[in-house]
């Protein structure tokens, strides 16, 4: 599925530089269920970016299915985004002026599926996620967690094989929050999408069977809980 | 400190009413540290915006030290607002273009602060959150987490006598979050500020002696605990 070599990433502004990853290597394969945890700052965020081809890495080199993103060509790799991942942003990213179902269908329309295939599948997906009757919402009309849900739902748009959620219950109450991460849970054993989740709550990164330790940039810790 | 009566918002968007808060009624004395629990889209959001006159009720009145809200003026509600109630959104509301100095500043420049106080006193909070040698990052060079801290310090840049807090710390790993709690706590027991939390972590609800259950646009629940 994903596999990262000596991935470094220096955000530069000015003469300032931030170095926000200093040389991680893992891989993560297919049908896994990993957590990323640490402290703010530590690069958790930067990690699942390289992760999801969103940014380029200072050096050293990522991975999709075997293939070097780097090798790629600007559609190409946009195709291959669309088609294997879902990403949930730590602060959502939903487009202000569409309602949730446009929120929820739009990266479907990358794929060309029809309209009333995207907004069926797309009503679907809310329902999942427990907001139905808000489909014609905007974000701005919806609560913080219910925009998050939103955002989940748009990750799964494409059935991707791989899912990228940051923080993903951040701003959900217990409750709300166990649900969505069993709805995870169920997708990683019923449809075997990997799923990688960057959380600060013990209670989340315990559902997942491998937990990667992020600190100033650098892996502290790898491990995986015997099944 | 704040007290609301029978107060009902209801949004409307349309042909279609969405009841947020269905008459709460309460009182927040000074110096008084509360928590405001509930299921994601019960309400707590809206309850904070009544309680820092950011939106107005659709029924019902808010009194901040003793004065009705909606008898002031324009400028006579803003003036009390920046004097008196210092508030950190469920997503920051951070000034993209600014970085985090001249965030913090803001709210300064409203009471008339000279540029050299407002600076100094920017810098302190910085400090005070851990955030000293990014002064000069713009809200899209920070992590999530930084970001929260950023929101926190502007919220208390007027010295605010009443601390409104909409899951401080949503996006802070355990240690951070709990930092920023010992923070608001040290707030309230030193300088008798009045501090109010939304938060869905039971471990922030507990450190305050009064938490309050909203469910569906309700208080079901006001306890206080034994002293
Ligand atoms: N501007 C708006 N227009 C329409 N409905 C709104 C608006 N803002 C909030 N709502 C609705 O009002 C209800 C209460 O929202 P609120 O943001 O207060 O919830 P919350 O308890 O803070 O939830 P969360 O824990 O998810 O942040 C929700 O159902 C939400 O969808
Ligand atoms: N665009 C950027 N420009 C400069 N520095 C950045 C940028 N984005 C992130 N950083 C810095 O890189 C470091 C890692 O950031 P990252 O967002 O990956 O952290 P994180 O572990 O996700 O933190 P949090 O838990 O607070 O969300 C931080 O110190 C942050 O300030
Ligand atoms: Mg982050
Ligand atoms: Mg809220």
């Amino acid at each position: 599925a994903v596999t990262l070599k000596d991935v470094v990433k220096i955000y530069k502004m000015g003469k300032v530089e931030v170095p926000a990853l200093k040389g991680v290597s893992f891989s993560v394969e297919k049908g896994e269920m990993v957590s990323i945890i640490g402290p703010s700052g530590s690069g958790k965020s930067t990690l699942l970016y390289m992760m999801g081809t969103l940014d380029k890495p200072t050096k050293g080199e990522v991975y999709i299915d075997e293939v070097e993103v780097s090798k790629l060509k600007g559609n190409e790799l946009a195709e291959l985004r669309a088609k294997k991942i879902g990403f949930v942003f730590q602060f959502f990213n939903l487009i202000p002026r569409m309602n949730a179902l446009k929120n929820i269908a739009l990266p479907m329309t990358f794929l060309g599926i029809s309209k009333k295939e995207r907004e069926e599948r797309a009503l679907e997906l809310l329902e999942m996620v427990g907001l139905k009757d808000r489909w014609n919402h905007r974000p701005s009309e919806l609560s913080g967690g219910e925009q998050q849900r939103v955002a989940i739902a748009r990750a799964l748009a494409n059935n991707p094989s791989i899912i990228l959620a940051d923080e993903p219950t951040g701003n959900l109450d217990t409750k709300t929050g166990k649900e969505i991460i069993e709805l995870l849970v169920a997708l990683n054993k019923e449809k075997n999408q990997t799923i990688v989740i960057v959380t600060h709550e013990p209670g989340i990164a315990e559902k997942c069977r491998r937990i990667i330790h992020l600190k100033d940039g650098l892996i502290q810790k790898d491990e995986v809980k015997p099944s």
